[in-house]
């Protein structure tokens, strides 16, 4: 059974997509098996490794139309990374999902019905909390956080951990914190020092010791279809990447 | 009547919040009559200028209960800049207005009954197409696209511009592009000169010929309840500002 680790932050731009998508590629890359689920109508994570969605096989029509979950996974450029593609026709779910019976486990229902041949299940989430966001806390034993180094970052911080115990109540007793993620650091400024120290005063022992350098080679990887650690292997940004796969792969953050 | 515009764009973290409070501030610091209202449940916009929300005094009551709007507005640190405040309760109101009548029309109902003494009334936009967007979009004479200057920006532009064209069809036909600004701009990075290419190209004459740069300044400034042209007058972020302003009152982009 993988480990199902939702990538969820409703703060828009601290880096999800990025986090999810570059730490798939480091679990594989280290000789892991990961899906990488793109649950985001923007199809970021998608369009990031280059892959192209064709309407109708995207996750949409797996939540949407109960089309199994390995009708829209495809390769990557990364050995044992496997992605499930997102299209834009996903923004139609949040609304689609509001009348819809057991609306929060249409993700998770998919999940279960399907061979998950995997070590891990990453799960890219839009920035909010709605119904798409919901579907992937319910479907996950995990949720990641990144947190980006300025000051808008800490605001939504504990509005989610509040709807993850919420959800841990009455939706999936299961979900546990993996851990925040701080993300976009510059070891230049005071603004970053003053939200590591915020986040750690916060969260005492649920943050990741690995801090992920604000890299421009990071911003670029996507726009060649690749993870940063094809794109800039030796760099700051591939090397953060693979200390926090380890620290994942090693470790999980009592609560 | 002021001008009423909507700083929207689904992207997360490309800058609405930044670019809508520090277009106010300037705007305000012109000589203009501003009133800034903020339509996140994060509630960035207020903890950025350093206002505290009273919970059941914030734009979720007036759009939840019809408390009027001048209920909810408050001083900021800027002369001739007023904020109506959000508040996390705002939340809520997602899944609440989908089964309201005339849903879309909740902020515009606000508007229409409150005095509205300004030049100016800017609306900063949660990172979705749901809602609370669609609200601000048909109580909105215009709306702004602030642009990242990095690669995941241009993923989104083509469903917001479908999404403002079937707003204007079908629910305000006033609706214009008052035209999309690029922000963290970094003149170093061939990314951001292929961005403001790729954006220029796409959506020729309708964009700002301000480019909003990366500074630090400007990201600190909301950490000190400040707009940039209060905390950084003279750097390049107040600069930007200031300038975009003064685009803005001078012109509208024709489509
Ligand atoms: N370590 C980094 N160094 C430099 N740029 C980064 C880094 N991490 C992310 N970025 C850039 O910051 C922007 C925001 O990151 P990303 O899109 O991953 O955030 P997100 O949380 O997924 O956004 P959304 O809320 O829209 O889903 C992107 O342009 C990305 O390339
Ligand atoms: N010109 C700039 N230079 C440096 N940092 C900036 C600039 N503009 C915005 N930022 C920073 O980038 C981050 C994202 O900006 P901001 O929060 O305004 O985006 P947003 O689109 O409102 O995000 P959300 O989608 O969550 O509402 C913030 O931490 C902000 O301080
Ligand atoms: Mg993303
Ligand atoms: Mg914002």
């Amino acid at each position: 059974m993988p480990r199902i680790i939702a990538v969820a932050n409703q703060k828009g731009g601290v880096g999800k997509t990025t986090t999810a998508l570059n730490l798939a590629a480091a679990l594989a890359d280290g000789g892991a098996r990961v899906l990488l689920i793109d649950l985001d109508p923007q199809a970021n994570c998608t369009a990031g490794l280059g892959v192209d969605a064709q309407p109708g096989r995207s996750i949409y029509n797996v939540i949407s139309d109960g089309l199994p979950l390995n009708e829209v996974v495809v390769k990557t450029p990364v050995a044992r990374l496997l992605i499930a593609v997102s299209h834009i026709d996903l923004s139609a779910a949040e609304l689609e999902l509001v009348s819809a019976l057991a609306r929060e486990y249409a993700l998770k229902r998919a999940l279960d019905k399907a061979q998950l041949d995997y070590d891990y299940v990453l799960i890219d989430c839009p920035p909010s909390l709605g119904l798409l966001t919901l579907n992937a806390l319910v479907a996950a034993h995990e949720v990641l956080i990144p947190v980006q180094c300025e000051f808008y970052a800490l605001a939504g911080l504990a509005k989610l951990l509040d709807t993850v115990g919420r959800i841990r109540a009455a939706l999936n007793s299961e979900l546990q914190l993996a851990g925040a993620v701080l993300t976009m650091h510059d070891n230049r400024t005071r603004l970053s020092k003053e939200v590591v120290d915020e986040v750690n005063a916060n969260f005492p022992g649920r943050v990741f010791k690995t801090l992920v350098p604000r890299s421009v080679r990071v911003a670029e990887s996507p726009s060649h279809g690749l993870p940063v650690i094809l794109h800039d292997p030796q760099g700051p940004g591939a090397e953060a990447y693979r200390a926090l796969a380890a620290e994942l792969a090693g470790e999980r953050m009592e609560e």
